[in-house]
């Protein structure tokens, strides 16, 4: 237990107090709760941030829920442009279920520190195509980039340069 | 950068990457 907590990120038992349900932490062994943790992700920050890590590494991984980005025209007020359904194949209660808009624009911000210091990070957008999903081929990409806000040493150049990404 | 399978019918996208430091 000793060796496998070092492998567990040093805030492990306040994250897992958060989470949205209870883990049984206190029956597992450092060992079954870190196989647990890279295994299942946990659900934290009353349901919008899902926390894992990675098995290999033990380093940390933070996914946020469609509700918790911002999505324009996505604030339920217009359900023809972007719906809010439950989905089964998700492990949030809620997705953004996209209709049609004529501005595609999303947004997710979080906290550096959530994530494990000293670390190279790589940012996914995750998805699903409907079979009959339209705009997203070849010939029209979407622009994508992730920016590093508020660096104690002032180091803008920690962040990617803009993308082009293709869903399709 | 395009889209790869990601399991159980999810695709995920690189949008880019940082340095946590």
């Amino acid at each position: 237990d000793v060796l496998w907590e070092k492998f567990l990120p040093a805030d492990y038992q306040e994250i897992i107090s958060g989470a949205l349900h209870l883990l049984p932490s206190a029956a597992l062994s450092e060992k079954e709760l870190y196989y647990r943790l890279s295994d299942d992700p946990l659900l934290i920050d009353g349901g919008s941030k899902s926390f894992q890590l990675e098995k290999s590494s033990g380093k940390k991984c933070i996914m946020l829920g469609a509700k918790e980005l911002a999505i324009s025209w996505g604030d339920g007020k217009t359900p023809w442009y972007w719906d809010w359904p439950r989905c089964p194949g998700s492990r949030f209660a809620q997705v953004a279920e996209l209709h049609g808009v004529w501005w595609l624009e999303i947004h997710g911000k979080m906290e550096i520190q959530l994530l494990s210091p000293n670390t190279f990070y790589v940012a996914h957008f995750v998805f699903k195509l409907r079979d009959d999903a339209y705009g997203f081929d070849d010939y029209e990409p979407m622009k994508a980039k992730v920016e590093v806000f508020g660096r104690a040493d002032g180091d803008t150049n920690a962040c990617s340069k803009e993308r082009l990404i293709y869903l399709g | 950068y395009f889209a790869r399978e990601r399991g159980n019918g999810w695709m995920e996208v690189e949008m880019g990457h940082f340095y946590n430091g």
